[in-house]
């Protein structure tokens, strides 16, 4: 039923 | 040196807003103004503050990392009226952030500093297909409708140029649609249509502190966290959430 991303997985 | 002078309607509503997400901050404070970044304890949401020197009545900063628990602060400016100035200055001595309340009489508070070390956090730069101009207030009854009907709600940007937002249980379906010709839109800026979905209580949390007219700026893309912008004065503030991937 779908996963919660973390926002430092999205950081460059 | 720190000192710098306020209304203190316009520090509470930050410290609200920051507050919702994040138990403790640090304030990068200079001779620009007061920033800081951080996010929340599961790092699912960031949450950016800048208020440049120009918000406040009087500034003067050296270089200094001020680390404060919200939730005292949030409590200190609840106490706070609308019509009263804070003075913030550091004792660098006594290592407290002194909280001084003006009008009538002078309150004064002091806060002891935490050891939250700048964490040199950058908000990291990215580049979104759609930007929704909307009030507050109707976004956030938007998210009421939502959450009747699931813990998470997807925001969609449509072929033919509109805003959803859209959440689905089991059995039972919400649907916000918003297009140019809605007064809750300033502006609608499109280049594709994009679907990202989200946890419903971080959305609420993100946006308790505004007020109804307040305008939102949403940058969407399609499974890419949302940024969600707005003012309180002259400072600015800014939450990313990262999305729930199928």
């Amino acid at each position: 039923n779908g996963k919660q991303m973390r926002i430092d997985e999205f950081f460059k | 040196m720190f000192k710098a002078t306020i209304n203190a309607k316009d520090f509470k509503k930050i410290i609200d807003a920051t507050s919702n997400l994040v138990d403790e901050i640090c304030f990068e404070v200079d001779e620009n103004g007061i920033k800081a970044n951080a996010m929340d304890p599961s790092h699912v949401a960031l949450v950016s503050v800048n208020i440049p020197k120009d918000t406040f009545e009087e500034y003067i900063s050296d270089v200094h990392d001020i680390g404060v628990d919200l939730e005292a602060l949030k409590k200190i400016m609840g106490r706070a009226k609308s019509n009263e100035k804070l003075t913030l200055e550091l004792d660098e001595e006594k290592n407290k952030l002194n909280l001084i309340l003006k009008n009538d009489a002078v309150r004064k508070f002091s806060v002891s500093l935490y050891d939250v070390s700048s964490t040199n956090l950058k908000v990291p730069d990215i580049e979104y297909p759609n930007e929704v101009m909307i009030k507050a207030g109707a976004f956030v009854e938007a998210l009421k409708d939502a959450e009747l009907v699931n813990d998470h709600v997807s925001l969609k940007i449509s072929e033919d140029g509109k805003f959803i937002i859209f959440s689905k249980g089991d059995i039972n379906q919400s649907e916000t649609i918003y297009d140019n010709n809605s007064e809750s839109i300033l502006d609608l800026k499109i280049t594709e249509s994009s679907k990202s979905t989200f946890n419903l209580a971080y959305l609420k949390d993100i946006t308790k502190a505004t007020s109804s007219d307040d305008i939102l700026h949403i940058y969407l893309g399609s499974d890419m966290p949302v940024k969600i912008e707005y003012n309180i004065g002259n400072a600015k503030i800014l939450f990313l959430l990262a999305p729930r991937i199928e």
